[in-house]
């Protein structure tokens, strides 16, 4: 398993989630892993790959990236890419269902609060491979929105409608 | 040394865009 990169330079805070996230996924899911980190890649790339603090880091992201590939091998989720993100789009919308039946059920917990979360951080990760398709995009915009309203019920003790 | 540390920044750079290239077989 990857060894957590820290610290993270305050200008990828945005991305500890979906680094977390791989981590996460690193036994239970490598191929959901590599794409997570692929995506924090090329992400904090464009957003600097300038400063040294962020050079560092990315350059030992890239590490771990490229021998992750190496471990995982002929595995056509990584060999080819449209395989992979099938594979990546299939595991969000699983999340995503789970999380959406247990709304409907009217079941509110953590598990499903993390269920939503993670699959709007999936489908963020489906960017690596072009835009996001128009029912990804309202999938993850629902997700994320839901997330932080069940949270927010949950914490102030209201039930969410 | 301003100019030789940009260089040295701008050749880590592009070494990062190789190597995420050569990652995705795009090269």
């Amino acid at each position: 398993m990857a060894a957590q990169l820290n610290p993270i330079p305050p200008q990828f805070k945005s991305l500890q989630h979906h680094l977390r996230t791989a981590q996460e996924h690193d036994k239970r899911d490598p191929v959901v892993a590599y794409y997570c980190r692929l995506y924090a890649m090329q992400t904090g790339m464009k957003i600097d790959s300038k400063s040294p603090e962020c050079r560092k880091f990315l350059s030992k992201l890239m590490d771990q990236l490229e021998t992750q590939k190496k471990q995982l091998g002929d595995c056509d989720s990584i060999t080819q890419e449209i395989v992979g993100s099938a594979h990546v789009e299939n595991y969000a919308l699983k999340m995503f269902l789970y999380a959406d039946n247990e709304d409907r059920a009217g079941s509110f917990h953590k598990n499903m609060i993390k269920s939503f979360y993670t699959a709007s951080l999936l489908l963020d990760t489906l960017s690596v491979f072009g835009e996001l398709t128009e029912e990804n995009f309202q999938h993850r915009k629902y997700a994320r929105w839901k997330a932080t309203y069940i949270h927010n019920c949950l914490k102030s003790g209201m039930t969410p409608e | 040394t301003g100019s030789v540390g940009t260089s040295v920044a701008s050749t880590e750079q592009d070494d990062l865009s190789q190597r995420l290239a050569r990652l995705r077989d795009q090269v």
